[in-house]
């Protein structure tokens, strides 16, 4: 599977709709501090199924849907998109029929997640497989936050361990 | 699961001295398993041997050193079974420009050796010189982000100071 | 105790909003005691709101404006009792430009108002710009510190990659 | 009380005598990855008579002791002298008589640390007095070790309202 493109609404500071293509190779992403970098990532790792809104910075997952600022006023639902190349057919057989897979988690206010492939209402735990089924998903050791470094480095060693529970 | 993970952890080891090497240009560092003789409730030890200095545990380095090596392990989790994508928010924060240099050369031969499409969140000025592609992130509008593709000279004046 | 530490907190909440803002470029913050009615057992929350974004916890800004918010506390704890030596380890890593700029003008003004001497450890380039004066610390014999005076153009040589 | 110098002597890496004259105003100290900056502050806290090995990132306090290197062996003792400028008289009366204060740590081997202040040997509680006396010490809020402020941003707030406890 190939990430090609993720088009985030109303998550977080990325209220307006907004595509982020996915190139090969490396791509910096810069700006001052609180621009919204660091959302960004968290929109993969939410579209892919991440449940801990703790692990979001949140108290509850309401917490990522755009709350407003002082111009603007809040929203009610939040959706990412993300747009998988299935070319090597490597997916899930009840997904693996179609050159192109969009997932897509859509939130709405006190009422939940909501997850879609190429528009069939499908269970959290089935995006989750799929994307463990590719080697990767929310707890991925390849998505790497801000600060976690710091919390491998004064993790206790049994908390160490399980980084190789992802590998193996 | 307990042959499971000690064969993971001798694949994860092997990487990881490697990439440590790469990483401090120089030195040998090791994984250990220890304090259990059940793995699956062991803890993992880090040894380190920065260039010219002595073994030791990775909790007497300097903060810098502690990173690079942290970095080393997550990359050499990720060999072990790389991910189509990976995102690394701001682990270059600690490092000098020498180290940072590296660490760049490092991914540069990982998009070789991978299908792998990385993205690196920084601050700092090498790793955005080193990037194929950069986009800057604004909020011209307060409390509203915006993407932007940009030049290096852009992403330059994007972040420096006011 | 009680009495003495409920004063404490009134001094250094009104240092710590005042410095926020400055830190800041605007914005406004302000501490609170909770959870308990008895202060000696509360807990110390920094409600916050940075310029154009709303008011909200600490936890949920960004990495950068969390370090900004936390340095902003140490300093407003250090005002009300200015101590005759203030050392600062890496504090400006995770801050752009913008922010360190602000971050050395307030140590400019803290020479000022205090006799406190301040060491800032660093690696942000334009830290090292706005000092007095630097040390380079080299290790031109492995393992072995050498601690010298240096110029700025000096130490942006000892930092630079190789 | 004014800080004027710092001598480290066989401390972490600074195993040859090394002054460090410290001055008035904005001080910075660079320098590469592992190259003893962070040892310097540690010498500070160190000398006014921390007592966590732990803060300083060892097991045991003999880890203060220079080490030895591939070219060098290791050394036996480590001591770090502070000269402190008394013309303001604000020291403790015991050691308020003079214009200049030397206070040194000394530490050996398997035998623990030795105080002397101008030469007279007192007790650890003595040195610590002495610096609290001066809104200063070990535990000095002024004193920001490297990823303190991370451990500020992650504390649980009982923990968190303690560095309240240090300016009351
Ligand atoms: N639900 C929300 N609605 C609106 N804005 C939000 C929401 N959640 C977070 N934000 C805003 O997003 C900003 C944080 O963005 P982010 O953490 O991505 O910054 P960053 O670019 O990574 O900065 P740094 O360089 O400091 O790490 C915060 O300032 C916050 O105001
Ligand atoms: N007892 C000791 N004997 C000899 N060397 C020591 C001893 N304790 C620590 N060191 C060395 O000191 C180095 C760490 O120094 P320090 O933490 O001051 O680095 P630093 O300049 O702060 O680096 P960074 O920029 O990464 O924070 C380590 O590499 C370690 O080898
Ligand atoms: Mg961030
Ligand atoms: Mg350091």
């Amino acid at each position: 599977l190939a990430f090609d493109k993720i088009k985030l609404t109303g998550f977080k500071s990325f209220v307006d709709p907004t595509d982020f293509y996915i190139e090969p190779g490396l791509t910096g992403i810069v700006g001052p501090n609180g621009c919204g970098k660091s959302n960004l990532l968290e929109a993969i790792r939410w579209v892919m199924g991440a449940n801990s809104a703790k692990a979001m910075r949140g108290s509850a997952m309401d917490d990522v849907i755009f709350a407003g600022t002082k111009q603007r006023p809040g929203r009610n639902q939040a959706h990412v998109t993300l747009t998988i190349n299935n070319k090597a057919r490597l997916a899930p057989p009840m997904f693996n029929d179609d050159d192109v897979l969009e997932v897509t988690r859509l939130i709405t206010k006190g009422k939940g997640s909501k997850y879609r492939v190429n528009g069939q209402t499908v269970r959290a735990k089935d995006v989750q497989l799929l994307f463990a089924d590719a080697s990767t998903g929310a707890n991925s050791p390849a998505l790497v936050r801000q600060g976690q470094i710091n919390e491998l480095i004064s993790a206790k060693p049994e908390n160490r361990r399980r980084i190789l529970e992802e590998a193996a | 699961g307990r042959t499971r993970l000690l064969a993971a952890f001798d694949i994860v080891n092997g990487h990881f001295g490697r990439l440590f090497t790469t990483l401090f240009g120089g030195g040998e560092a090791s994984l250990a398993l220890t304090e259990s003789d059940d793995p699956l409730e062991a803890g993992l030890e880090v040894m380190v041997s920065p260039p010219g200095k002595k073994l030791g545990s990775m909790s007497l380095m300097s903060g810098g050193e502690q990173a690079l090596t942290a970095t080393a392990l997550i990359f050499a989790v990720f060999l072990s079974n790389p991910a189509p994508i990976c995102v690394l928010d701001e682990v270059d924060a600690p490092l000098d420009d020498a180290n940072v240099a590296r660490y760049c050369t490092l991914l540069d031969e990982m998009t070789k050796s991978t299908q792998t499409k990385f993205i690196a969140i920084t601050h700092n000025a090498v790793t955005m010189s080193r990037m194929d592609r950069l986009f800057g992130v604004t909020m011209a509008e307060q409390g509203v982000s915006q993407l932007l593709s940009m030049e290096l000279t852009q992403a330059e004046q994007l972040v420096a100071a006011e």
